[in-house]
């Protein structure tokens, strides 16, 4: 599904070129279930970047279902992410002037989900994280694990085929953290793709596959055997 | 040093008041090192904005040093968060348009610290948490980790008798975790008082104190042995 080849990505800042990435070749699969692990800075966030399309290489090919990203326009490129791609970020990006039931909504407007459904879908997807009696609140309003559950709300709500969470669990509790990674496996026994960047060796352990990065390259690459 | 008494926290939003902290009492004192930890939207940013002189209560008395911040002008809470307080976000608040060394020079140049001095102490503050090759990067140009460590020297740097840190290692690897408790219980053997949010057990474990929080309330008060 997901194939990048030789990829590198260079951070240029002044007279200082920094090396992100280096030298990456990657194979996901459809339905996989992989968790993304390595030291602060050593490339987690820009290799999920170019997986969803948000940011793209300095060097090497992306091909998302046998389609070369480079070759696409900017109006492609959204496209995708769209329809195809549920992003949670490192750091929310939930819109601030807006409640959590609305940020949930988003990713359905682009879809033109009609208003009463897209109402009911986003209540439903914010009760499945445990934040049905949240819904009107705006994010200043929230805790910050209850910000990080409405982005993920957000990225969970159209049933995209490949969801990238970075660092989902990174301000949740373990019990809420557990919750989470349920469902972000029962989403994948239908078929959805998940990669996912964590730190916690607990919640890797949830993935069938674990990528570990050290300063830009893949350090190791394991499966584990059937739980 | 911090004495809590009959401490109420209710937040008002349209027609629905949702109590987020209830009769709660707490004494901290001079060079402890606590652990707070609880489930998301257990109340613990909550309790740490009002620590930190952030946030008033809506009921009950906050106490620093016996003296009662309740009666206190606006001048004189920030002039007690300058120079008695370093605090570590929850979301890091770093300024986007300043370098790292910039942010950590911050609390410096309210202490009327000179130049020369402000610089070499923000580069120090950011060698000791791994980013002394990071000093003149923007807070874009940062990892989520690196700009977690960032939050960390600015709160650091001025030495202050009273360090809150809230999830100080949500977005870090196990071992930059490690070396950011060893930094804190380095900082409290010199006298420093030092209380910490955190979800993860392990790091919660570095304290000699741990507060559970639970719907607002403390669940538990457990004091370690001499580990
Ligand atoms: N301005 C506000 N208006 C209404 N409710 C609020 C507001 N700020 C916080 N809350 C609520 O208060 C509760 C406690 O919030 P707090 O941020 O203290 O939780 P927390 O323990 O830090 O959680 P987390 O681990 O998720 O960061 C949450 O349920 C939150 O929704
Ligand atoms: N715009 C930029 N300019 C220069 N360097 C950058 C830029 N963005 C990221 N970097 C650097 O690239 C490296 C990798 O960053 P990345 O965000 O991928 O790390 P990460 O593995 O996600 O870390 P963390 O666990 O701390 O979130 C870091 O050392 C960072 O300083
Ligand atoms: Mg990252
Ligand atoms: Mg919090």
């Amino acid at each position: 599904l997901l194939e990048l080849r030789e990829i590198a990505k260079i951070y240029r800042s002044g007279d200082q070129d920094f090396m992100a990435l280096h030298d990456l070749d990657l194979d996901i699969e459809r339905g996989e279930f992989v968790a993304v692990t390595g030291s602060s800075g050593s490339g987690k966030s820009t290799l999920m970047n170019i997986l969803g399309c948000l940011d793209s290489p300095s060097r090497g090919t992306y091909r998302i279902d046998g389609r070369d990203v480079a070759g696409l326009s900017r109006i492609e490129l959204a496209a995708i992410r769209n329809e195809f791609i549920g992003f949670v970020f490192q750091s929310f990006n939930l819109l601030a002037r807006t409640s959590a039931a609305e940020n949930v909504e988003l990713p359905m407007i682009y879809a033109r989900v009609p208003p009463a459904e897209r109402r009911r879908r986003a209540l439903e997807s914010l009760e499945r994280v445990g934040l049905g009696h949240r819904a009107g609140h705006h994010p200043s309003q929230l805790s910050g694990g209850q910000q990080q559950r409405v982005a993920i709300a957000r990225a969970l709500v159209t049933r995209p085929p490949l969801i990238l969470a970075d660092e989902p669990t990174g301000n949740l509790d373990s019990v809420t953290s557990l919750e989470i990674m349920g469902l972000l496996r029962e989403l994948r026994s239908s078929g959805i793709t998940v990669v996912f960047v964590t730190h916690e060796r607990d919640i890797a352990a949830y993935a069938d596959r674990q990528l570990a990065l050290r300063d830009g390259a893949i350090l190791s690459d394991t499966r584990s055997a059937e739980a």
